[in-house]
């Protein structure tokens, strides 16, 4: 465990709070795309198999059912008890486009080719892209609220700070873990757009709102 | 080395 995997995991599970708490609080979804929420829970529940099989800390296993378990109740509160406050109207971005192509990918570009694996690399490919059905929504309504791209600060930031972890653990672990890098290269570059309107706008205490 | 060793990460 290294600084930067630590904060990272700090502001992952922040963000993961912060939406819980907004939909909870506000009892309204309003502005959030379910379709991202559903690919995360896919997310976790392909990584997160061997949550029972090879415990590696109390603090891993704590953390993975932490995002499973927050992950399923954000996706029901979007879809069922809030469904009333769900925009589907501007959430529509094809996720077949990102679930298809990442799964035939897993198949193809995995570092073995067991069940497992596979269903680990198919999660990392998906993580990358999972946050694109929301970055739509929010340049079709072109705004979002002030929560919401806190939201979504807490979420990129996450794993830029995971790219600066490998960098750690290339230098003094000679770990790395090329599909994990490259994944998380692709998932920082699609924040890159909005990590400068949040840091010009909603710094300047500003609403976010894209150029639709 | 290439990652096929139990994944510690999140």
């Amino acid at each position: 465990m290294n600084i930067f995997r630590f904060l990272g995991d700090i502001s992952h599970l922040s963000a993961i709070i912060i939406l819980l708490l907004k939909i909870w609080k506000s009892r309204s979804c309003a502005g959030i795309s379910g379709k991202s929420q559903l690919l995360f829970a896919i997310v976790f529940t392909t990584r997160y198999l061997d949550l029972f099989t090879n415990f590696i800390s109390f603090y891993n296993t704590s953390m993975k059912v932490v995002y499973v378990a927050s992950s399923y109740a954000t996706v029901w509160m979007i879809y069922s008890k809030f469904k009333a406050t769900y925009d589907g109207n501007h959430d529509t971005f094809r996720v077949e486009f990102l679930i298809v192509p990442t799964a035939i990918l897993s198949f193809l570009v995995n570092h073995d080719f067991t069940p497992l694996e596979i269903l680990w690399t198919f999660s990392i490919y998906l993580e990358s892209v999972a946050i694109l059905p929301q970055l739509f929504m929010v340049s079709k309504t072109g705004e979002a609220e002030t929560i919401t791209s806190h939201y979504l600060f807490a979420l990129g930031i996450y794993r830029t700070l995971y790219l600066f972890n490998w960098i750690w653990r290339y230098q003094f672990e000679e770990f790395f873990d090329l599909i994990a890098i490259v994944a998380g290269l692709v998932q920082t570059v699609l924040y890159c757009d909005f990590f400068y309107l949040y840091i010009t706008k909603v710094l300047k205490g500003k609403k976010l709102s894209l150029p639709a | 080395q290439e990652s096929t060793e139990v994944k510690d990460e999140l």
